[in-house]
């Protein structure tokens, strides 16, 4: 409407059926300490739709049954703005009633990764209508879960399950002890590994500094939960004792530049082990919070 | 890990497929100057002090 050189298309508001409500969950001293949390469940009572309300509903839009829930971990930053993550969506039926369950691990990793004193785990819960358009207006209304509204208390309250692992049985111990009998230390640790790097054929008159260095490896075994884990988590194997911090390794090495030679500094990362753990083979790493 | 492994490392950082044929009369009389060893130096302190993710 406003330009003759490039064409307008008008748009039209399509009403976004959405309602969102906020959870919050004093989190001080729920996650023991030395323990590795191995997953969180947010778990939602879906109250039954009324049967007229179900029939209205259909007689307007047969297929706009379900709402998708999504769940958002929101962060209150010092400055007062707010960031969401998303951390888990999924379609329910209007049909249904019974306890919901989303995972929220991502959302408890992010907490975790805040700075003291930490604000309680807010989770933001948006329910949307599946279907956009007029006939499932309000759809979204239908979905309701126990304790929203003034009331609050009683049955069917929003819960959250919290799965740890007790780091001091199931976890790796610091530094092998040298002294410890036989080769193979018992349990997951860091044992110090020399690489001499002068004994290597490649390196001569290549590699300038250092000789050599304290480059550590993980050995030992880790213990596995006996009884299996509460839920199924597909591709996960056993837990192995892995390198969980690294740190680079700086070098100065010689390299040719027209025809001269001369000293360069180069870092190679991921070259020294700083810690071991026991992990999950196939489990995914925690995202890390972004300042 | 294994000489390999920080060999491919090394060629990985400088861009190089093999390892530089280098003559050994031209490494014997090398002087590094200390502004590289300055930056050796702080990178191996920032190296040991640096807590990395790691896998």
């Amino acid at each position: 409407r406003f330009s003759q050189k490039f064409r307008e298309v008008v748009g039209r508001w399509l009403a976004s059926e959405a309602s969102t409500h906020l959870l919050v969950f004093s989190m001080e001293r729920r996650l023991p300490p030395n323990s590795e949390l191995v997953r969180a469940v947010l778990r939602l009572f879906q109250e039954p739709v009324p049967r007229a309300a179900l029939r209205r509903l259909e007689r307007l839009s047969p297929h706009s049954a379900r709402a998708r829930v999504t769940v958002e971990w929101l962060h209150v930053r010092e400055d007062s703005s707010n960031r969401t993550s998303l951390v888990d969506s999924r379609l329910v039926s209007l049909h249904d009633s019974g306890w919901k369950a989303f995972d929220v691990t991502e959302a408890v990793t992010f907490w975790q990764q805040l700075s003291r004193p930490r604000q309680p785990l807010l989770l933001q819960v948006t329910v949307q209508t599946e279907h956009l358009g007029p006939p499932a207006a309000g759809a979204h209304k239908l979905v309701r879960f126990a304790s929203q509204g003034p009331a609050g208390a009683g049955q069917g309250e929003p819960q959250l399950e919290l799965h740890t692992l007790d780091l001091g049985a199931y976890g790796a111990q610091g530094d092998c002890d040298p002294e410890a009998p036989g080769a193979e230390a018992p349990r997951c640790c860091r044992r110090e590994m020399y690489i001499d790097l002068q004994g290597m054929k490649w390196a001569e008159n290549w590699v300038l500094e250092p000789p050599g260095f304290l480059a550590y490896e993980c050995v030992g075994a880790c213990r596995q939960p006996r009884q299996p884990l509460p839920f199924k988590w597909p591709l996960l194997g056993p837990r192995q004792c892995i390198a969980s911090e690294t740190a680079s390794l700086p070098m100065i090495v010689r390299v040719e530049e027209g025809g001269r030679p001369r000293p360069q500094v180069v870092s190679l990362p991921n070259m020294r082990v700083q810690s071991c753990s026991c992990s999950w083979d196939g489990a995914p790493v925690p995202r890390k919070l972004e300042p | 890990l294994s000489g390999e492994q920080i060999r491919g490392s090394l060629l990985q950082q400088l861009h190089l497929s093999q390892v530089p044929v280098l003559d050994e009369g031209d490494a014997e009389g090398l002087v590094t100057p200390a502004h590289v060893t300055a930056q050796y130096v702080a990178l191996l302190q920032r190296s040991h002090s640096a807590r990395s993710r790691g896998k």
